[in-house]
């Protein structure tokens, strides 16, 4: 029998977020979205 | 990245930092088993060089580019980062590499669509120009892990960058694995010759079937076709696409009406890690006796024939398809692996056919799920498939749903079903991580990008009812039942409804003669709550009483709780807890302060030897010169 939809949980929610999509939501504005500058997180600071 | 100083050494010193998720923690660990086996990079944890990655659980996914020589440089895989891809892409920024649309000559390739940036995000479109990034004569990669998606920092709907070749503009973006040209620059970078877990790979294309040899012990021999009349009508490796070529091995057995034998043996294989995977698929032209039996000849240092040790026999084979099969080895000594087909007497024509073997220091799956007539189900509404049970190696039975329902993607679930051991089992089920993988058929193991997501059971995850999500499925699980009719439990399923898009899915060899494989591994990663190295309780309990200072890491040897100092190019830390610094500028103070000391010294003992010799020779002068002046007074 077919299992119905609410009894799996989506560990994505239903979105294929990428590498930068998940930086974004976070508010990171990371140097080409997922790069580490020389010891500086944040591009800005 | 171009400069020698951003290189790491080929094997590159690691941390597992304690604030990894337990799921990622096993995702960055089958990360650096494609490093091994698609490269020449490995992995090993930190034992005290100058400079090491310390992977943890930060805000998001990033990394540095290069060896920046921090000592630790630290590598994060945040929520939602546990992706076997998305690891290996901030590792391939760690060994130096930059986004591939960053490249130089990027402007020949795609288009970036400023105006549908987001304002102020204009930077992540950086190029970089041929004296500060090198190509490595390899050209522009649309499948490389390291291009970013069309949607990558749209304020919109509309794509920001558009590729000027229109096929490739949904290619952009893979997070599968590593492409073919990913790995030629890795490779060319590193100077990679060979990789640490790979082996061989045949698909009896070339005449000389990859120096596999006829065995003189035997009745009969494998010979090379392209096709048998009554079956294979082509190969597995391309499926009979191009005339002339596509070739397999078969044991044509039609003629026999005795028990008879055919071994074809492989070249001899010089193994390095004690454990093999063996992938091969086996296609059964004739009847359900044939049989395939697999050998090691093992070559032990007082053996020069070596002696064939039987790993497993193939029976039951289905007949009239290819059918791929996965056998562990175990050889620690020089060896050949033998396929020994095995045909009883009988009124029936055909034989057995191997193809595209594979052979690598890896470990195999723990089951395999064959989906036959794959294409009817997607996008139907209909398209709710699920494996037949499975046990883990620990006595979990298991259960894998395939949604392919939906138009544009594939959404893939794992559930605990009820199982004979499950009054034996530890509930809540506690971490235990499944690995899902949609396995890309291209016939060598290493130009393969397989889609592949882990998840793992928390022993403490509440569902929405407020039980345990992982507890007996017999308990928290809803009846289903087997196509046979049997009734069993099944508990809530977790996983991704966006494991790979349908336009993905078709791409590649995911679906080959319209079959696909899901590789199925459940893995118990409790060993990896903590690390460094790999934890037991009384390693747990001897570091919980030591306090390293300075970045400084606990271990146990010898059940002895000890700090291991972090150290660079010119400086380190010592001392119990690591607390005193110590530095090349010290050492050449003290080496300074010792000379000049010395030379001090050696200047106030001249200084007093040559002050009293002269005292003794001026005390001695003025006694001569008494002497002589009475002996003058006297001669005059």
């Amino acid at each position: 029998l077919p299992t119905p939809e609410d009894f799996v949980k989506d560990i994505d929610n239903g979105i294929d977020q990428d590498i930068f999509d998940i930086n974004q939501d976070l508010g990171l504005d990371l140097f080409e979205g997922d790069i580490r500058v020389d010891g500086a997180q944040d591009r800005n600071s | 990245i171009i400069g020698d100083n951003y290189r790491w050494p080929h094997t590159i010193p690691y941390v597992l930092d304690d604030t990894l998720e337990m799921n990622a923690k096993g995702v960055i660990l089958e990360a650096f088993e494609r490093y091994r086996l698609k490269t020449c990079i490995d992995f090993k944890p930190w034992a005290g060089e100058p400079n090491y990655v310390l992977v943890f659980k930060g805000s998001g996914c990033w990394s540095s580019v290069g060896n920046r020589h921090f000592g630790k440089q630290e590598l994060s895989i945040g929520t939602n980062c546990d992706r076997i891809a998305t690891v290996q892409h901030e590792f391939l920024h760690a060994l130096g590499f930059w986004h591939e649309q960053s490249r130089s000559d990027r402007d020949d390739y795609v288009m970036i669509v400023w105006d549908r940036i987001q304002s102020g995000r204009e930077h992540n479109f950086n190029m970089y120009n041929d004296t500060v990034s090198d190509s490595l004569n390899v050209p522009y990669d649309y499948t490389s892990v390291m291009h970013y998606s069309k949607t990558a920092f749209q304020n919109g709907t509309e794509p920001t960058i558009v590729t000027r070749i229109s096929d490739f503009e949904d290619v952009i973006g893979q997070r599968m694995d590593f492409s073919d040209y990913d790995l030629l620059k890795l490779n060319r970078l590193y100077n990679c010759s060979s990789s640490l877990t790979f082996m061989d790979s045949c698909n009896f294309e070339l005449e000389n079937v990859c120096g596999m040899i006829q065995s003189s012990e035997d009745d009969l021999d494998w010979q090379r076709v392209s096709q048998v009349s009554g079956g294979p009508e082509n190969d597995h490796s391309i499926m009979g696409q191009c005339k002339g070529s596509g070739f397999f091995m078969h044991f044509d057995s039609s003629s026999v009406d005795t028990e008879t034998i055919a071994r074809l043996e492989s070249r001899l294989l010089y193994p390095k890690r004690g454990f093999q995977c063996l992938e091969f698929y086996l296609y059964n032209s004739r009847n359900e006796n044939e049989q395939l039996n697999i050998y090691v000849r093992d070559y032990s240092a007082d053996d020069q024939n070596g002696s064939l040790n039987i790993v497993t026999e193939i029976k039951e084979i289905p007949i009239g398809s290819w059918q791929l099969y996965y056998v562990t080895l175990q050889a620690t000594n020089k060896f050949r692996v033998v396929f020994e087909g095995l045909s009883i007497a009988g009124a029936s024509s055909g034989g057995l056919s191997i193809d595209d073997i594979n052979l690598s220091e890896t470990r195999c799956p723990h089951h395999v799920w064959h989906i036959e007539n794959f294409t009817q189900f997607i996008g139907n509404p209909n398209g709710s498939l699920y494996s037949p049970p499975f046990y883990s190696s620990k006595g979990y039975a298991f259960q894998i749903y395939l949604d392919l329902k939906s138009l544009t993607n594939v959404g893939i679930y794992f559930h605990l079903i009820s199982g004979a051991n499950d009054d034996e089992l530890e509930w809540p089920c506690p971490w235990q991580q499944v690995t899902m993988t949609l396995l890309d058929q291209n016939p060598d193991i290493r130009q393969r990008m397989s889609n592949q997501r882990s998840v793992t059971t928390d022993p403490s995850m509440i569902d929405d009812n407020g039980n345990y999500f992982w507890d007996k499925p017999s308990k928290v699980g809803q009846v289903a039942f087997f196509p046979n009719g049997t009734q069993f439990h099944r508990s809530g399923g977790y996983g991704t409804s966006v494991f790979i898009t349908q336009e993905r899915l078709k791409s590649r060899d995911f679906m080959k003669g319209n079959d696909v494989y899901i590789l199925l591994t459940m893995e118990d990663i409790s060993h990896l709550s903590s690390t460094n190295p790999v934890p037991t309780s009384s390693v747990n309990d001897l570091c919980s009483e030591v306090t390293c200072e300075n970045d400084g890491i606990c271990t146990v040897q010898n059940d002895k709780a000890e700090c291991r100092c972090p150290a660079g190019k010119d400086w380190w830390y010592m001392g119990e807890r690591c607390e005193k610094k110590g530095s090349v500028r010290d050492t050449i103070v003290i080496a300074a302060s010792s000379i000049a000391a010395v030379f001090g010294l050696m200047l106030i003992v001249t200084l007093v030897s040559v002050y009293c010799v002269r005292r003794k020779y001026r005390k001695k002068t003025s006694s001569n010169t008494v002497k002589t002046s009475m002996e003058n007074s006297y001669a005059f």
